[in-house]
């Protein structure tokens, strides 16, 4: 999320 | 996707199949001398629960979705294994953690430090702070059992490799794609930290053919 990023990790 | 991000996955789905082998093999949560705690699992199951609510939403590859799946199914079938098939030899007299402690402590933190306020992301960061602390309960029967099966030794070895494996695998992020994620980055070195007196006993004992016997 920071940043707005999806979070991408388990 | 880098080596020590997956090499840590898989030490976290080797920890699940030592789990589910030792209880089949077993057939109970309580080997002689050594106990899985029931809150343990518990805590795990929610934390997958809270963490993959955008298991639909948000995809960000086969092997990501994949894993998020079998880590919410295998969790919850654990549990059921405890809570139904071998309730008989899960004694919660043992299990005395007061995991409610942790959940609210997480809960609390969340609606406090978080990277947005939405029911979402409040989840995902209840589930990353309850991760860190979700073994205390399996720790504490440790303690008061004063020993464990090698089984459950390797089953704890694997879990804190997983996440210890995962503090390298931010380093590398943040060297090569100045990747910065505060919450899973401290909640993880918590989460490291709290094995480290386990890996001193299980280095220095267990790889020895020594019993796990805590001083």
């Amino acid at each position: 999320y920071p940043g707005k990023k999806k979070h991408d990790e388990l | 996707m880098n080596l020590f991000r997956l090499v840590a996955d898989l030490m976290h789905l080797v920890s699940i199949f030592i789990l589910l082998l030792k209880m089949q093999k077993t057939r109970s949560v309580a080997g002689r001398c050594s106990r899985i705690s029931f809150k343990t699992q518990a805590l795990y199951a929610t934390v997958f629960l809270t963490r993959y609510t955008d298991l639909f939403a948000n995809f960000q590859s086969l092997y990501n979705t994949t894993m998020k799946v079998f880590f919410i199914a295998s969790s919850l079938y654990i549990v059921f294994l405890m809570k139904f098939k071998f309730k008989a030899t899960n004694d919660p007299r043992l299990d005395t953690f007061k995991a409610q402690y942790v959940v609210g402590g997480a809960a609390a933190l969340a609606l406090i430090v978080n990277y947005a306020f939405t029911v979402q992301e409040v989840l995902w960061t209840f589930s990353i702070y309850l991760e860190a602390v979700a073994i205390l309960p399996q720790l504490f029967m440790l303690t008061k059992t004063g020993e464990a099966e090698v089984i459950t030794t390797h089953y704890l070895f694997a879990l804190g490799t997983y996440r210890g494996l995962y503090l390298v695998n931010w380093i590398y992020r943040y060297w090569t794609e100045y990747y910065v994620d505060w919450i899973v980055w401290i909640a993880g070195a918590v989460q490291t930290g709290l094995y480290c007196d386990f890996f001193y006993i299980y280095f220095t004992k267990v790889l020895k053919g020594a019993k796990f016997e805590l001083p």
